[in-house]
This record gives C-alpha cells, sequence and structure tokens, in this order.
C-alpha cells in the first residue's frame, strides 16, 4: 500500500555521544545506560551497529543541556567497562521523513537518501523503526536538508 | 510522565545484513536503498552509527524470503561503490518493547538492557525511536528474551 508522508521534522538541539570499542559481552548496554539513568539524562536515537573484533560502538543523541553530565558519566563509566573511549559531536542535527510504515517502504528509504544526496548532504548516521526515518547530518546543512525533503515529499 | 509499556514483540524471520566499510560520502545510502528497491526487496530497521577512519557499516534487516536477492544486488553494489565487502547473518531473531515515549526514557531504556542482561543474553544490534526499543539477538535465544522481558515490563 501507499506510504504516507505525514510530515518532516527537524531537530539542531542534538548532541552526538559515542561509546566507542565497548566490549560485545552481556550487561555493557545496561551498564552505559543504568549510569546514564543515575544522572537523568535525556536521551535519543540509540545507536549500535556491527561488532568488530568483538567491540561494538554504542551511539546516541542527548539534548545539549545534558550534555554536560552526559559526557562526565560516560567518561568514568567508560574506563569502568574497558571501552576505548568517548566521542562527542557538538554540530551535528536530526532530519526525519514521518508517515505509517515508512521504514520497511525501501523506494520512500531509498528516495530520503537521494534527496539529501542530490543536495550534496553527507548522512553521517541513519535510524529507522516503523513509522520514521532519521539521519544525524551536519548541523550547518538542516535548513538545506529540509527543504530538499520537503520538496521531494510535500509539494 | 510514565511511559506506558504496550507490549513486547519479537520476529525471528529477519535475516541481517551489513554493507562494510561504504565510503563516507553523499550519494553511497541512496545508491544502496535504490538498488534494493528495483529488486523490490523489503527491509527492516537500518543502523548506521559512527564512521571509522572515512567509512561506514550500513546494517539493516530483510525477510528471509528476500535474503537471497538482497545478497545478490548488495555484492554487486558493495564493488561499484568500493565497500569492503557484505556480511550476511541468518541466526538473528529481533525482540522490541513498545511504549509512547519510551525511547526518551533512560531508565526503561536501561531496564530493557539489564533485563536482556541478566539472562544472559548478548545484544548484537540497538535501534530506538520515538515508540519502540528493538535489540538484534541470537534467535536460539528470543525465547528467554521474550520471556525476561514481560516478566520485567508486563507483570
Ligand atoms: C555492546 C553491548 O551492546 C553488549 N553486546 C551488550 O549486550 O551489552
Ligand atoms: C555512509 C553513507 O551513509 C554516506 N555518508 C552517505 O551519505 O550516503
Amino acid at each position: 500500500e501507499d506510504v504516507i508522508i505525514r510530515g518532516v521534522t527537524s531537530s539542531a538541539d542534538e548532541v552526538k555521544m559515542v561509546v566507542e570499542g565497548v566490549p560485545d559481552v552481556p550487561g555493557m548496554a545496561a551498564r552505559i545506560f543504568g549510569d546514564l539513568a543515575k544522572r537523568n539524562v535525556k536521551i535519543d536515537m540509540i545507536i549500535q551497529a556491527m561488532k568488530r573484533e568483538a567491540v561494538n560502538d554504542i551511539a546516541f543523541c542527548v539534548a545539549r543541556e545534558d550534555a554536560e553530565a552526559a559526557r562526565e558519566v560516560l567518561e568514568s563509566t567508560a574506563r569502568d567497562i574497558g571501552a576505548q573511549g568517548v566521542h562527542v559531536e557538538d554540530n551535528v542535527a536530526k532530519v526525519s521523513v514521518i508517515g505509517a510504515g515508512i521504514s520497511q517502504d525501501v523506494s520512500v528509504t531509498a528516495a530520503v537518501f537521494s534527496a539529501l544526496a542530490e543536495a550534496g548532504i553527507n548522512i553521517d548516521m541513519i535510524s529507522t523503526s516503523g513509522i520514521r526515518i532519521s539521519c544525524i547530518i551536519s548541523r550547518d546543512r538542516v535548513e538545506d536538508a529540509v527543504r530538499a525533503l520537503h520538496r521531494r515529499f510535500c509539494e
């Protein structure tokens, strides 16, 4: 059936955080997010892809006002669990295209990525699920990205 | 506000595919999913985390009946775009916990991961967004995972 696009959203208030080289054994993700929960850090868009040589990167976004507290927690947790380090990137933005069933429709998914590609925008992280396709891009391209996605899907 | 857990779902019909070492330049994701769209491959849960030395892994799940067609497409596309290779894993399952606002609640997120950790289940991939937290785990642990998550959230 046809996917009905509900809209395009963006948020430039995100800071990207990555715990690099997390040992790929049970309990590590629980420990990282358990420690963040103790400091009441608001998180969004957790991404863990494929492991490489028995370690894995766990990436996610935090609200800018929580970034400092999150960095402190993560640096101490990363040491405790033997991860390789913590990487923080502040100049990112998230753009999402929303629509029921969108993430299972491969031609709509390809169209989202090609709208960004034609605008010369590099995709830094990707997360899709159910009703949304989200991309992390460089913050200075967020207006161009929203315009490109609007033109492709909402006009 | 409190997150209301709507339920726990699982699917063992997934095959995990990863295009490894994709050059981190605009247009690569558009090319990969454009080629899959030509073969009408049904996809789910696309994940791209942090790049390492100018390349990135793009992971996703396909329905088992599409896995062979998807592998053929990806091996040819990976060669064309100069990616390092294609990795296919058949013995995986997806478990998800569903609830409005769940992915922004860090203590619920930590509880999902710790329920799996206490059952000794390793988390292979993670994707969270809006109403769901999804984990890819080994297929032979899917009953244990669903039982552990039900016990933690639905009883
Ligand atoms: C890397 C991390 O996710 C680990 N596999 C865990 O289960 O916690
Ligand atoms: C790796 C891939 O996502 C690339 N950065 C792109 O924009 O297509």
